[in-house]
């Protein structure tokens, strides 16, 4: 069982 | 005024074509020094980011900044009319609404001329911080496409673990589990094109998981790079590089899965 994370954890919006 | 002109026109529809089914649309964003676009997903999972330098086209002019915003099943349905071997130029005025496209036959024989509406995209623009990732896999693009369309009709989600001699494709599902391995190549052997090569540089060992259905989304580039890099981290989104001679590159960045 693996969750699906978004790419705004690791990026910031600009 | 913005105009560029590419010998192999056929080398934008393959981009096109690599970016339309991850975003519906997106603004290219050019400038004196090329054109570059960046779109996510709808879900936020995945990015792609397009970087083209104005050295790769055989004409390029952009006197000042502009933003061209472009829906891209719309401009597929345009560039579906040029020839394999078609000349392309792209010419946008700096308020223009729309922009055109002309496609040209190696001979001059056939011209084709297309205007495509151009749209005003509000879109959110993802910083991605310069980073030193762990691991570093250059290897053979179709060799990665195999991989991820033969895994996915096992399990949904991939694996990837990276060690010093080679990289590991591991995938689980309700028929049972199975994993492919790819070596490092002997840094020895100077036989062969190094684009077959296996390359691996590696800091520490590596180990994600991710959804193949996007991996699978982004080997729709295989056509534009006998190679592609992935880029790999603890905890962090893998990059997915397809390098284009000297025209620039397309990079798909994807968000981990990570265990409950």
């Amino acid at each position: 069982p693996c969750a699906q994370v978004t790419l705004t954890n690791y990026f910031v919006v600009t | 005024m913005f105009e560029c002109a590419l010998i192999q026109g056929e080398l934008f529809r393959k981009l096109i074509a690599s970016v339309q089914d991850l975003v519906q649309d997106g603004n290219f964003m050019c400038d004196a020094n090329g054109i570059s676009l960046q779109g996510m997903d709808s879900s936020h999972v995945a990015l792609v980011a397009l970087a083209l330098k104005k050295e790769g086209f055989v004409e390029y002019r952009c006197d000042r900044d502009v933003t061209l915003g472009i829906n891209f099943a719309n401009l597929a349905k345009m560039l579906k009319c040029m020839g394999a071997k078609d000349r392309l130029s792209i010419r946008a005025q700096d308020e223009g609404d729309s922009a055109s496209f002309v496609f040209e036959s190696e001979d001059s024989s056939r011209v084709s001329n297309f205007e495509l509406k151009l749209m005003q995209i509000d879109q959110e623009q993802l910083g991605v911080p310069e980073t030193q990732y762990k691991a570093v896999i250059r290897m053979p693009s179709s060799e990665f496409q195999r991989i991820c369309k033969d895994l996915s009709a096992i399990g949904d989600t991939v694996s990837i673990s990276v060690t010093k001699e080679a990289v590991k494709f591991s995938v689980g599902g309700d028929i049972g589990s199975g994993d492919m391995s790819l070596r490092q190549s002997e840094s020895g052997d100077v036989d062969g094109d190094d684009s077959e090569k296996v390359m691996i540089e590696l800091e520490e060992p590596v180990q994600q998981n991710f959804a193949l259905r996007y991996l699978n989304n982004f080997t729709k580039a295989t056509a534009l790079s006998k190679t592609v890099t992935l880029s790999l981290g603890t905890d962090m989104p893998l990059v997915t590089e397809y390098k284009m001679d000297n025209l620039g590159s397309i990079r798909y960045y994807l968000a981990p899965k990570i265990d409950e």
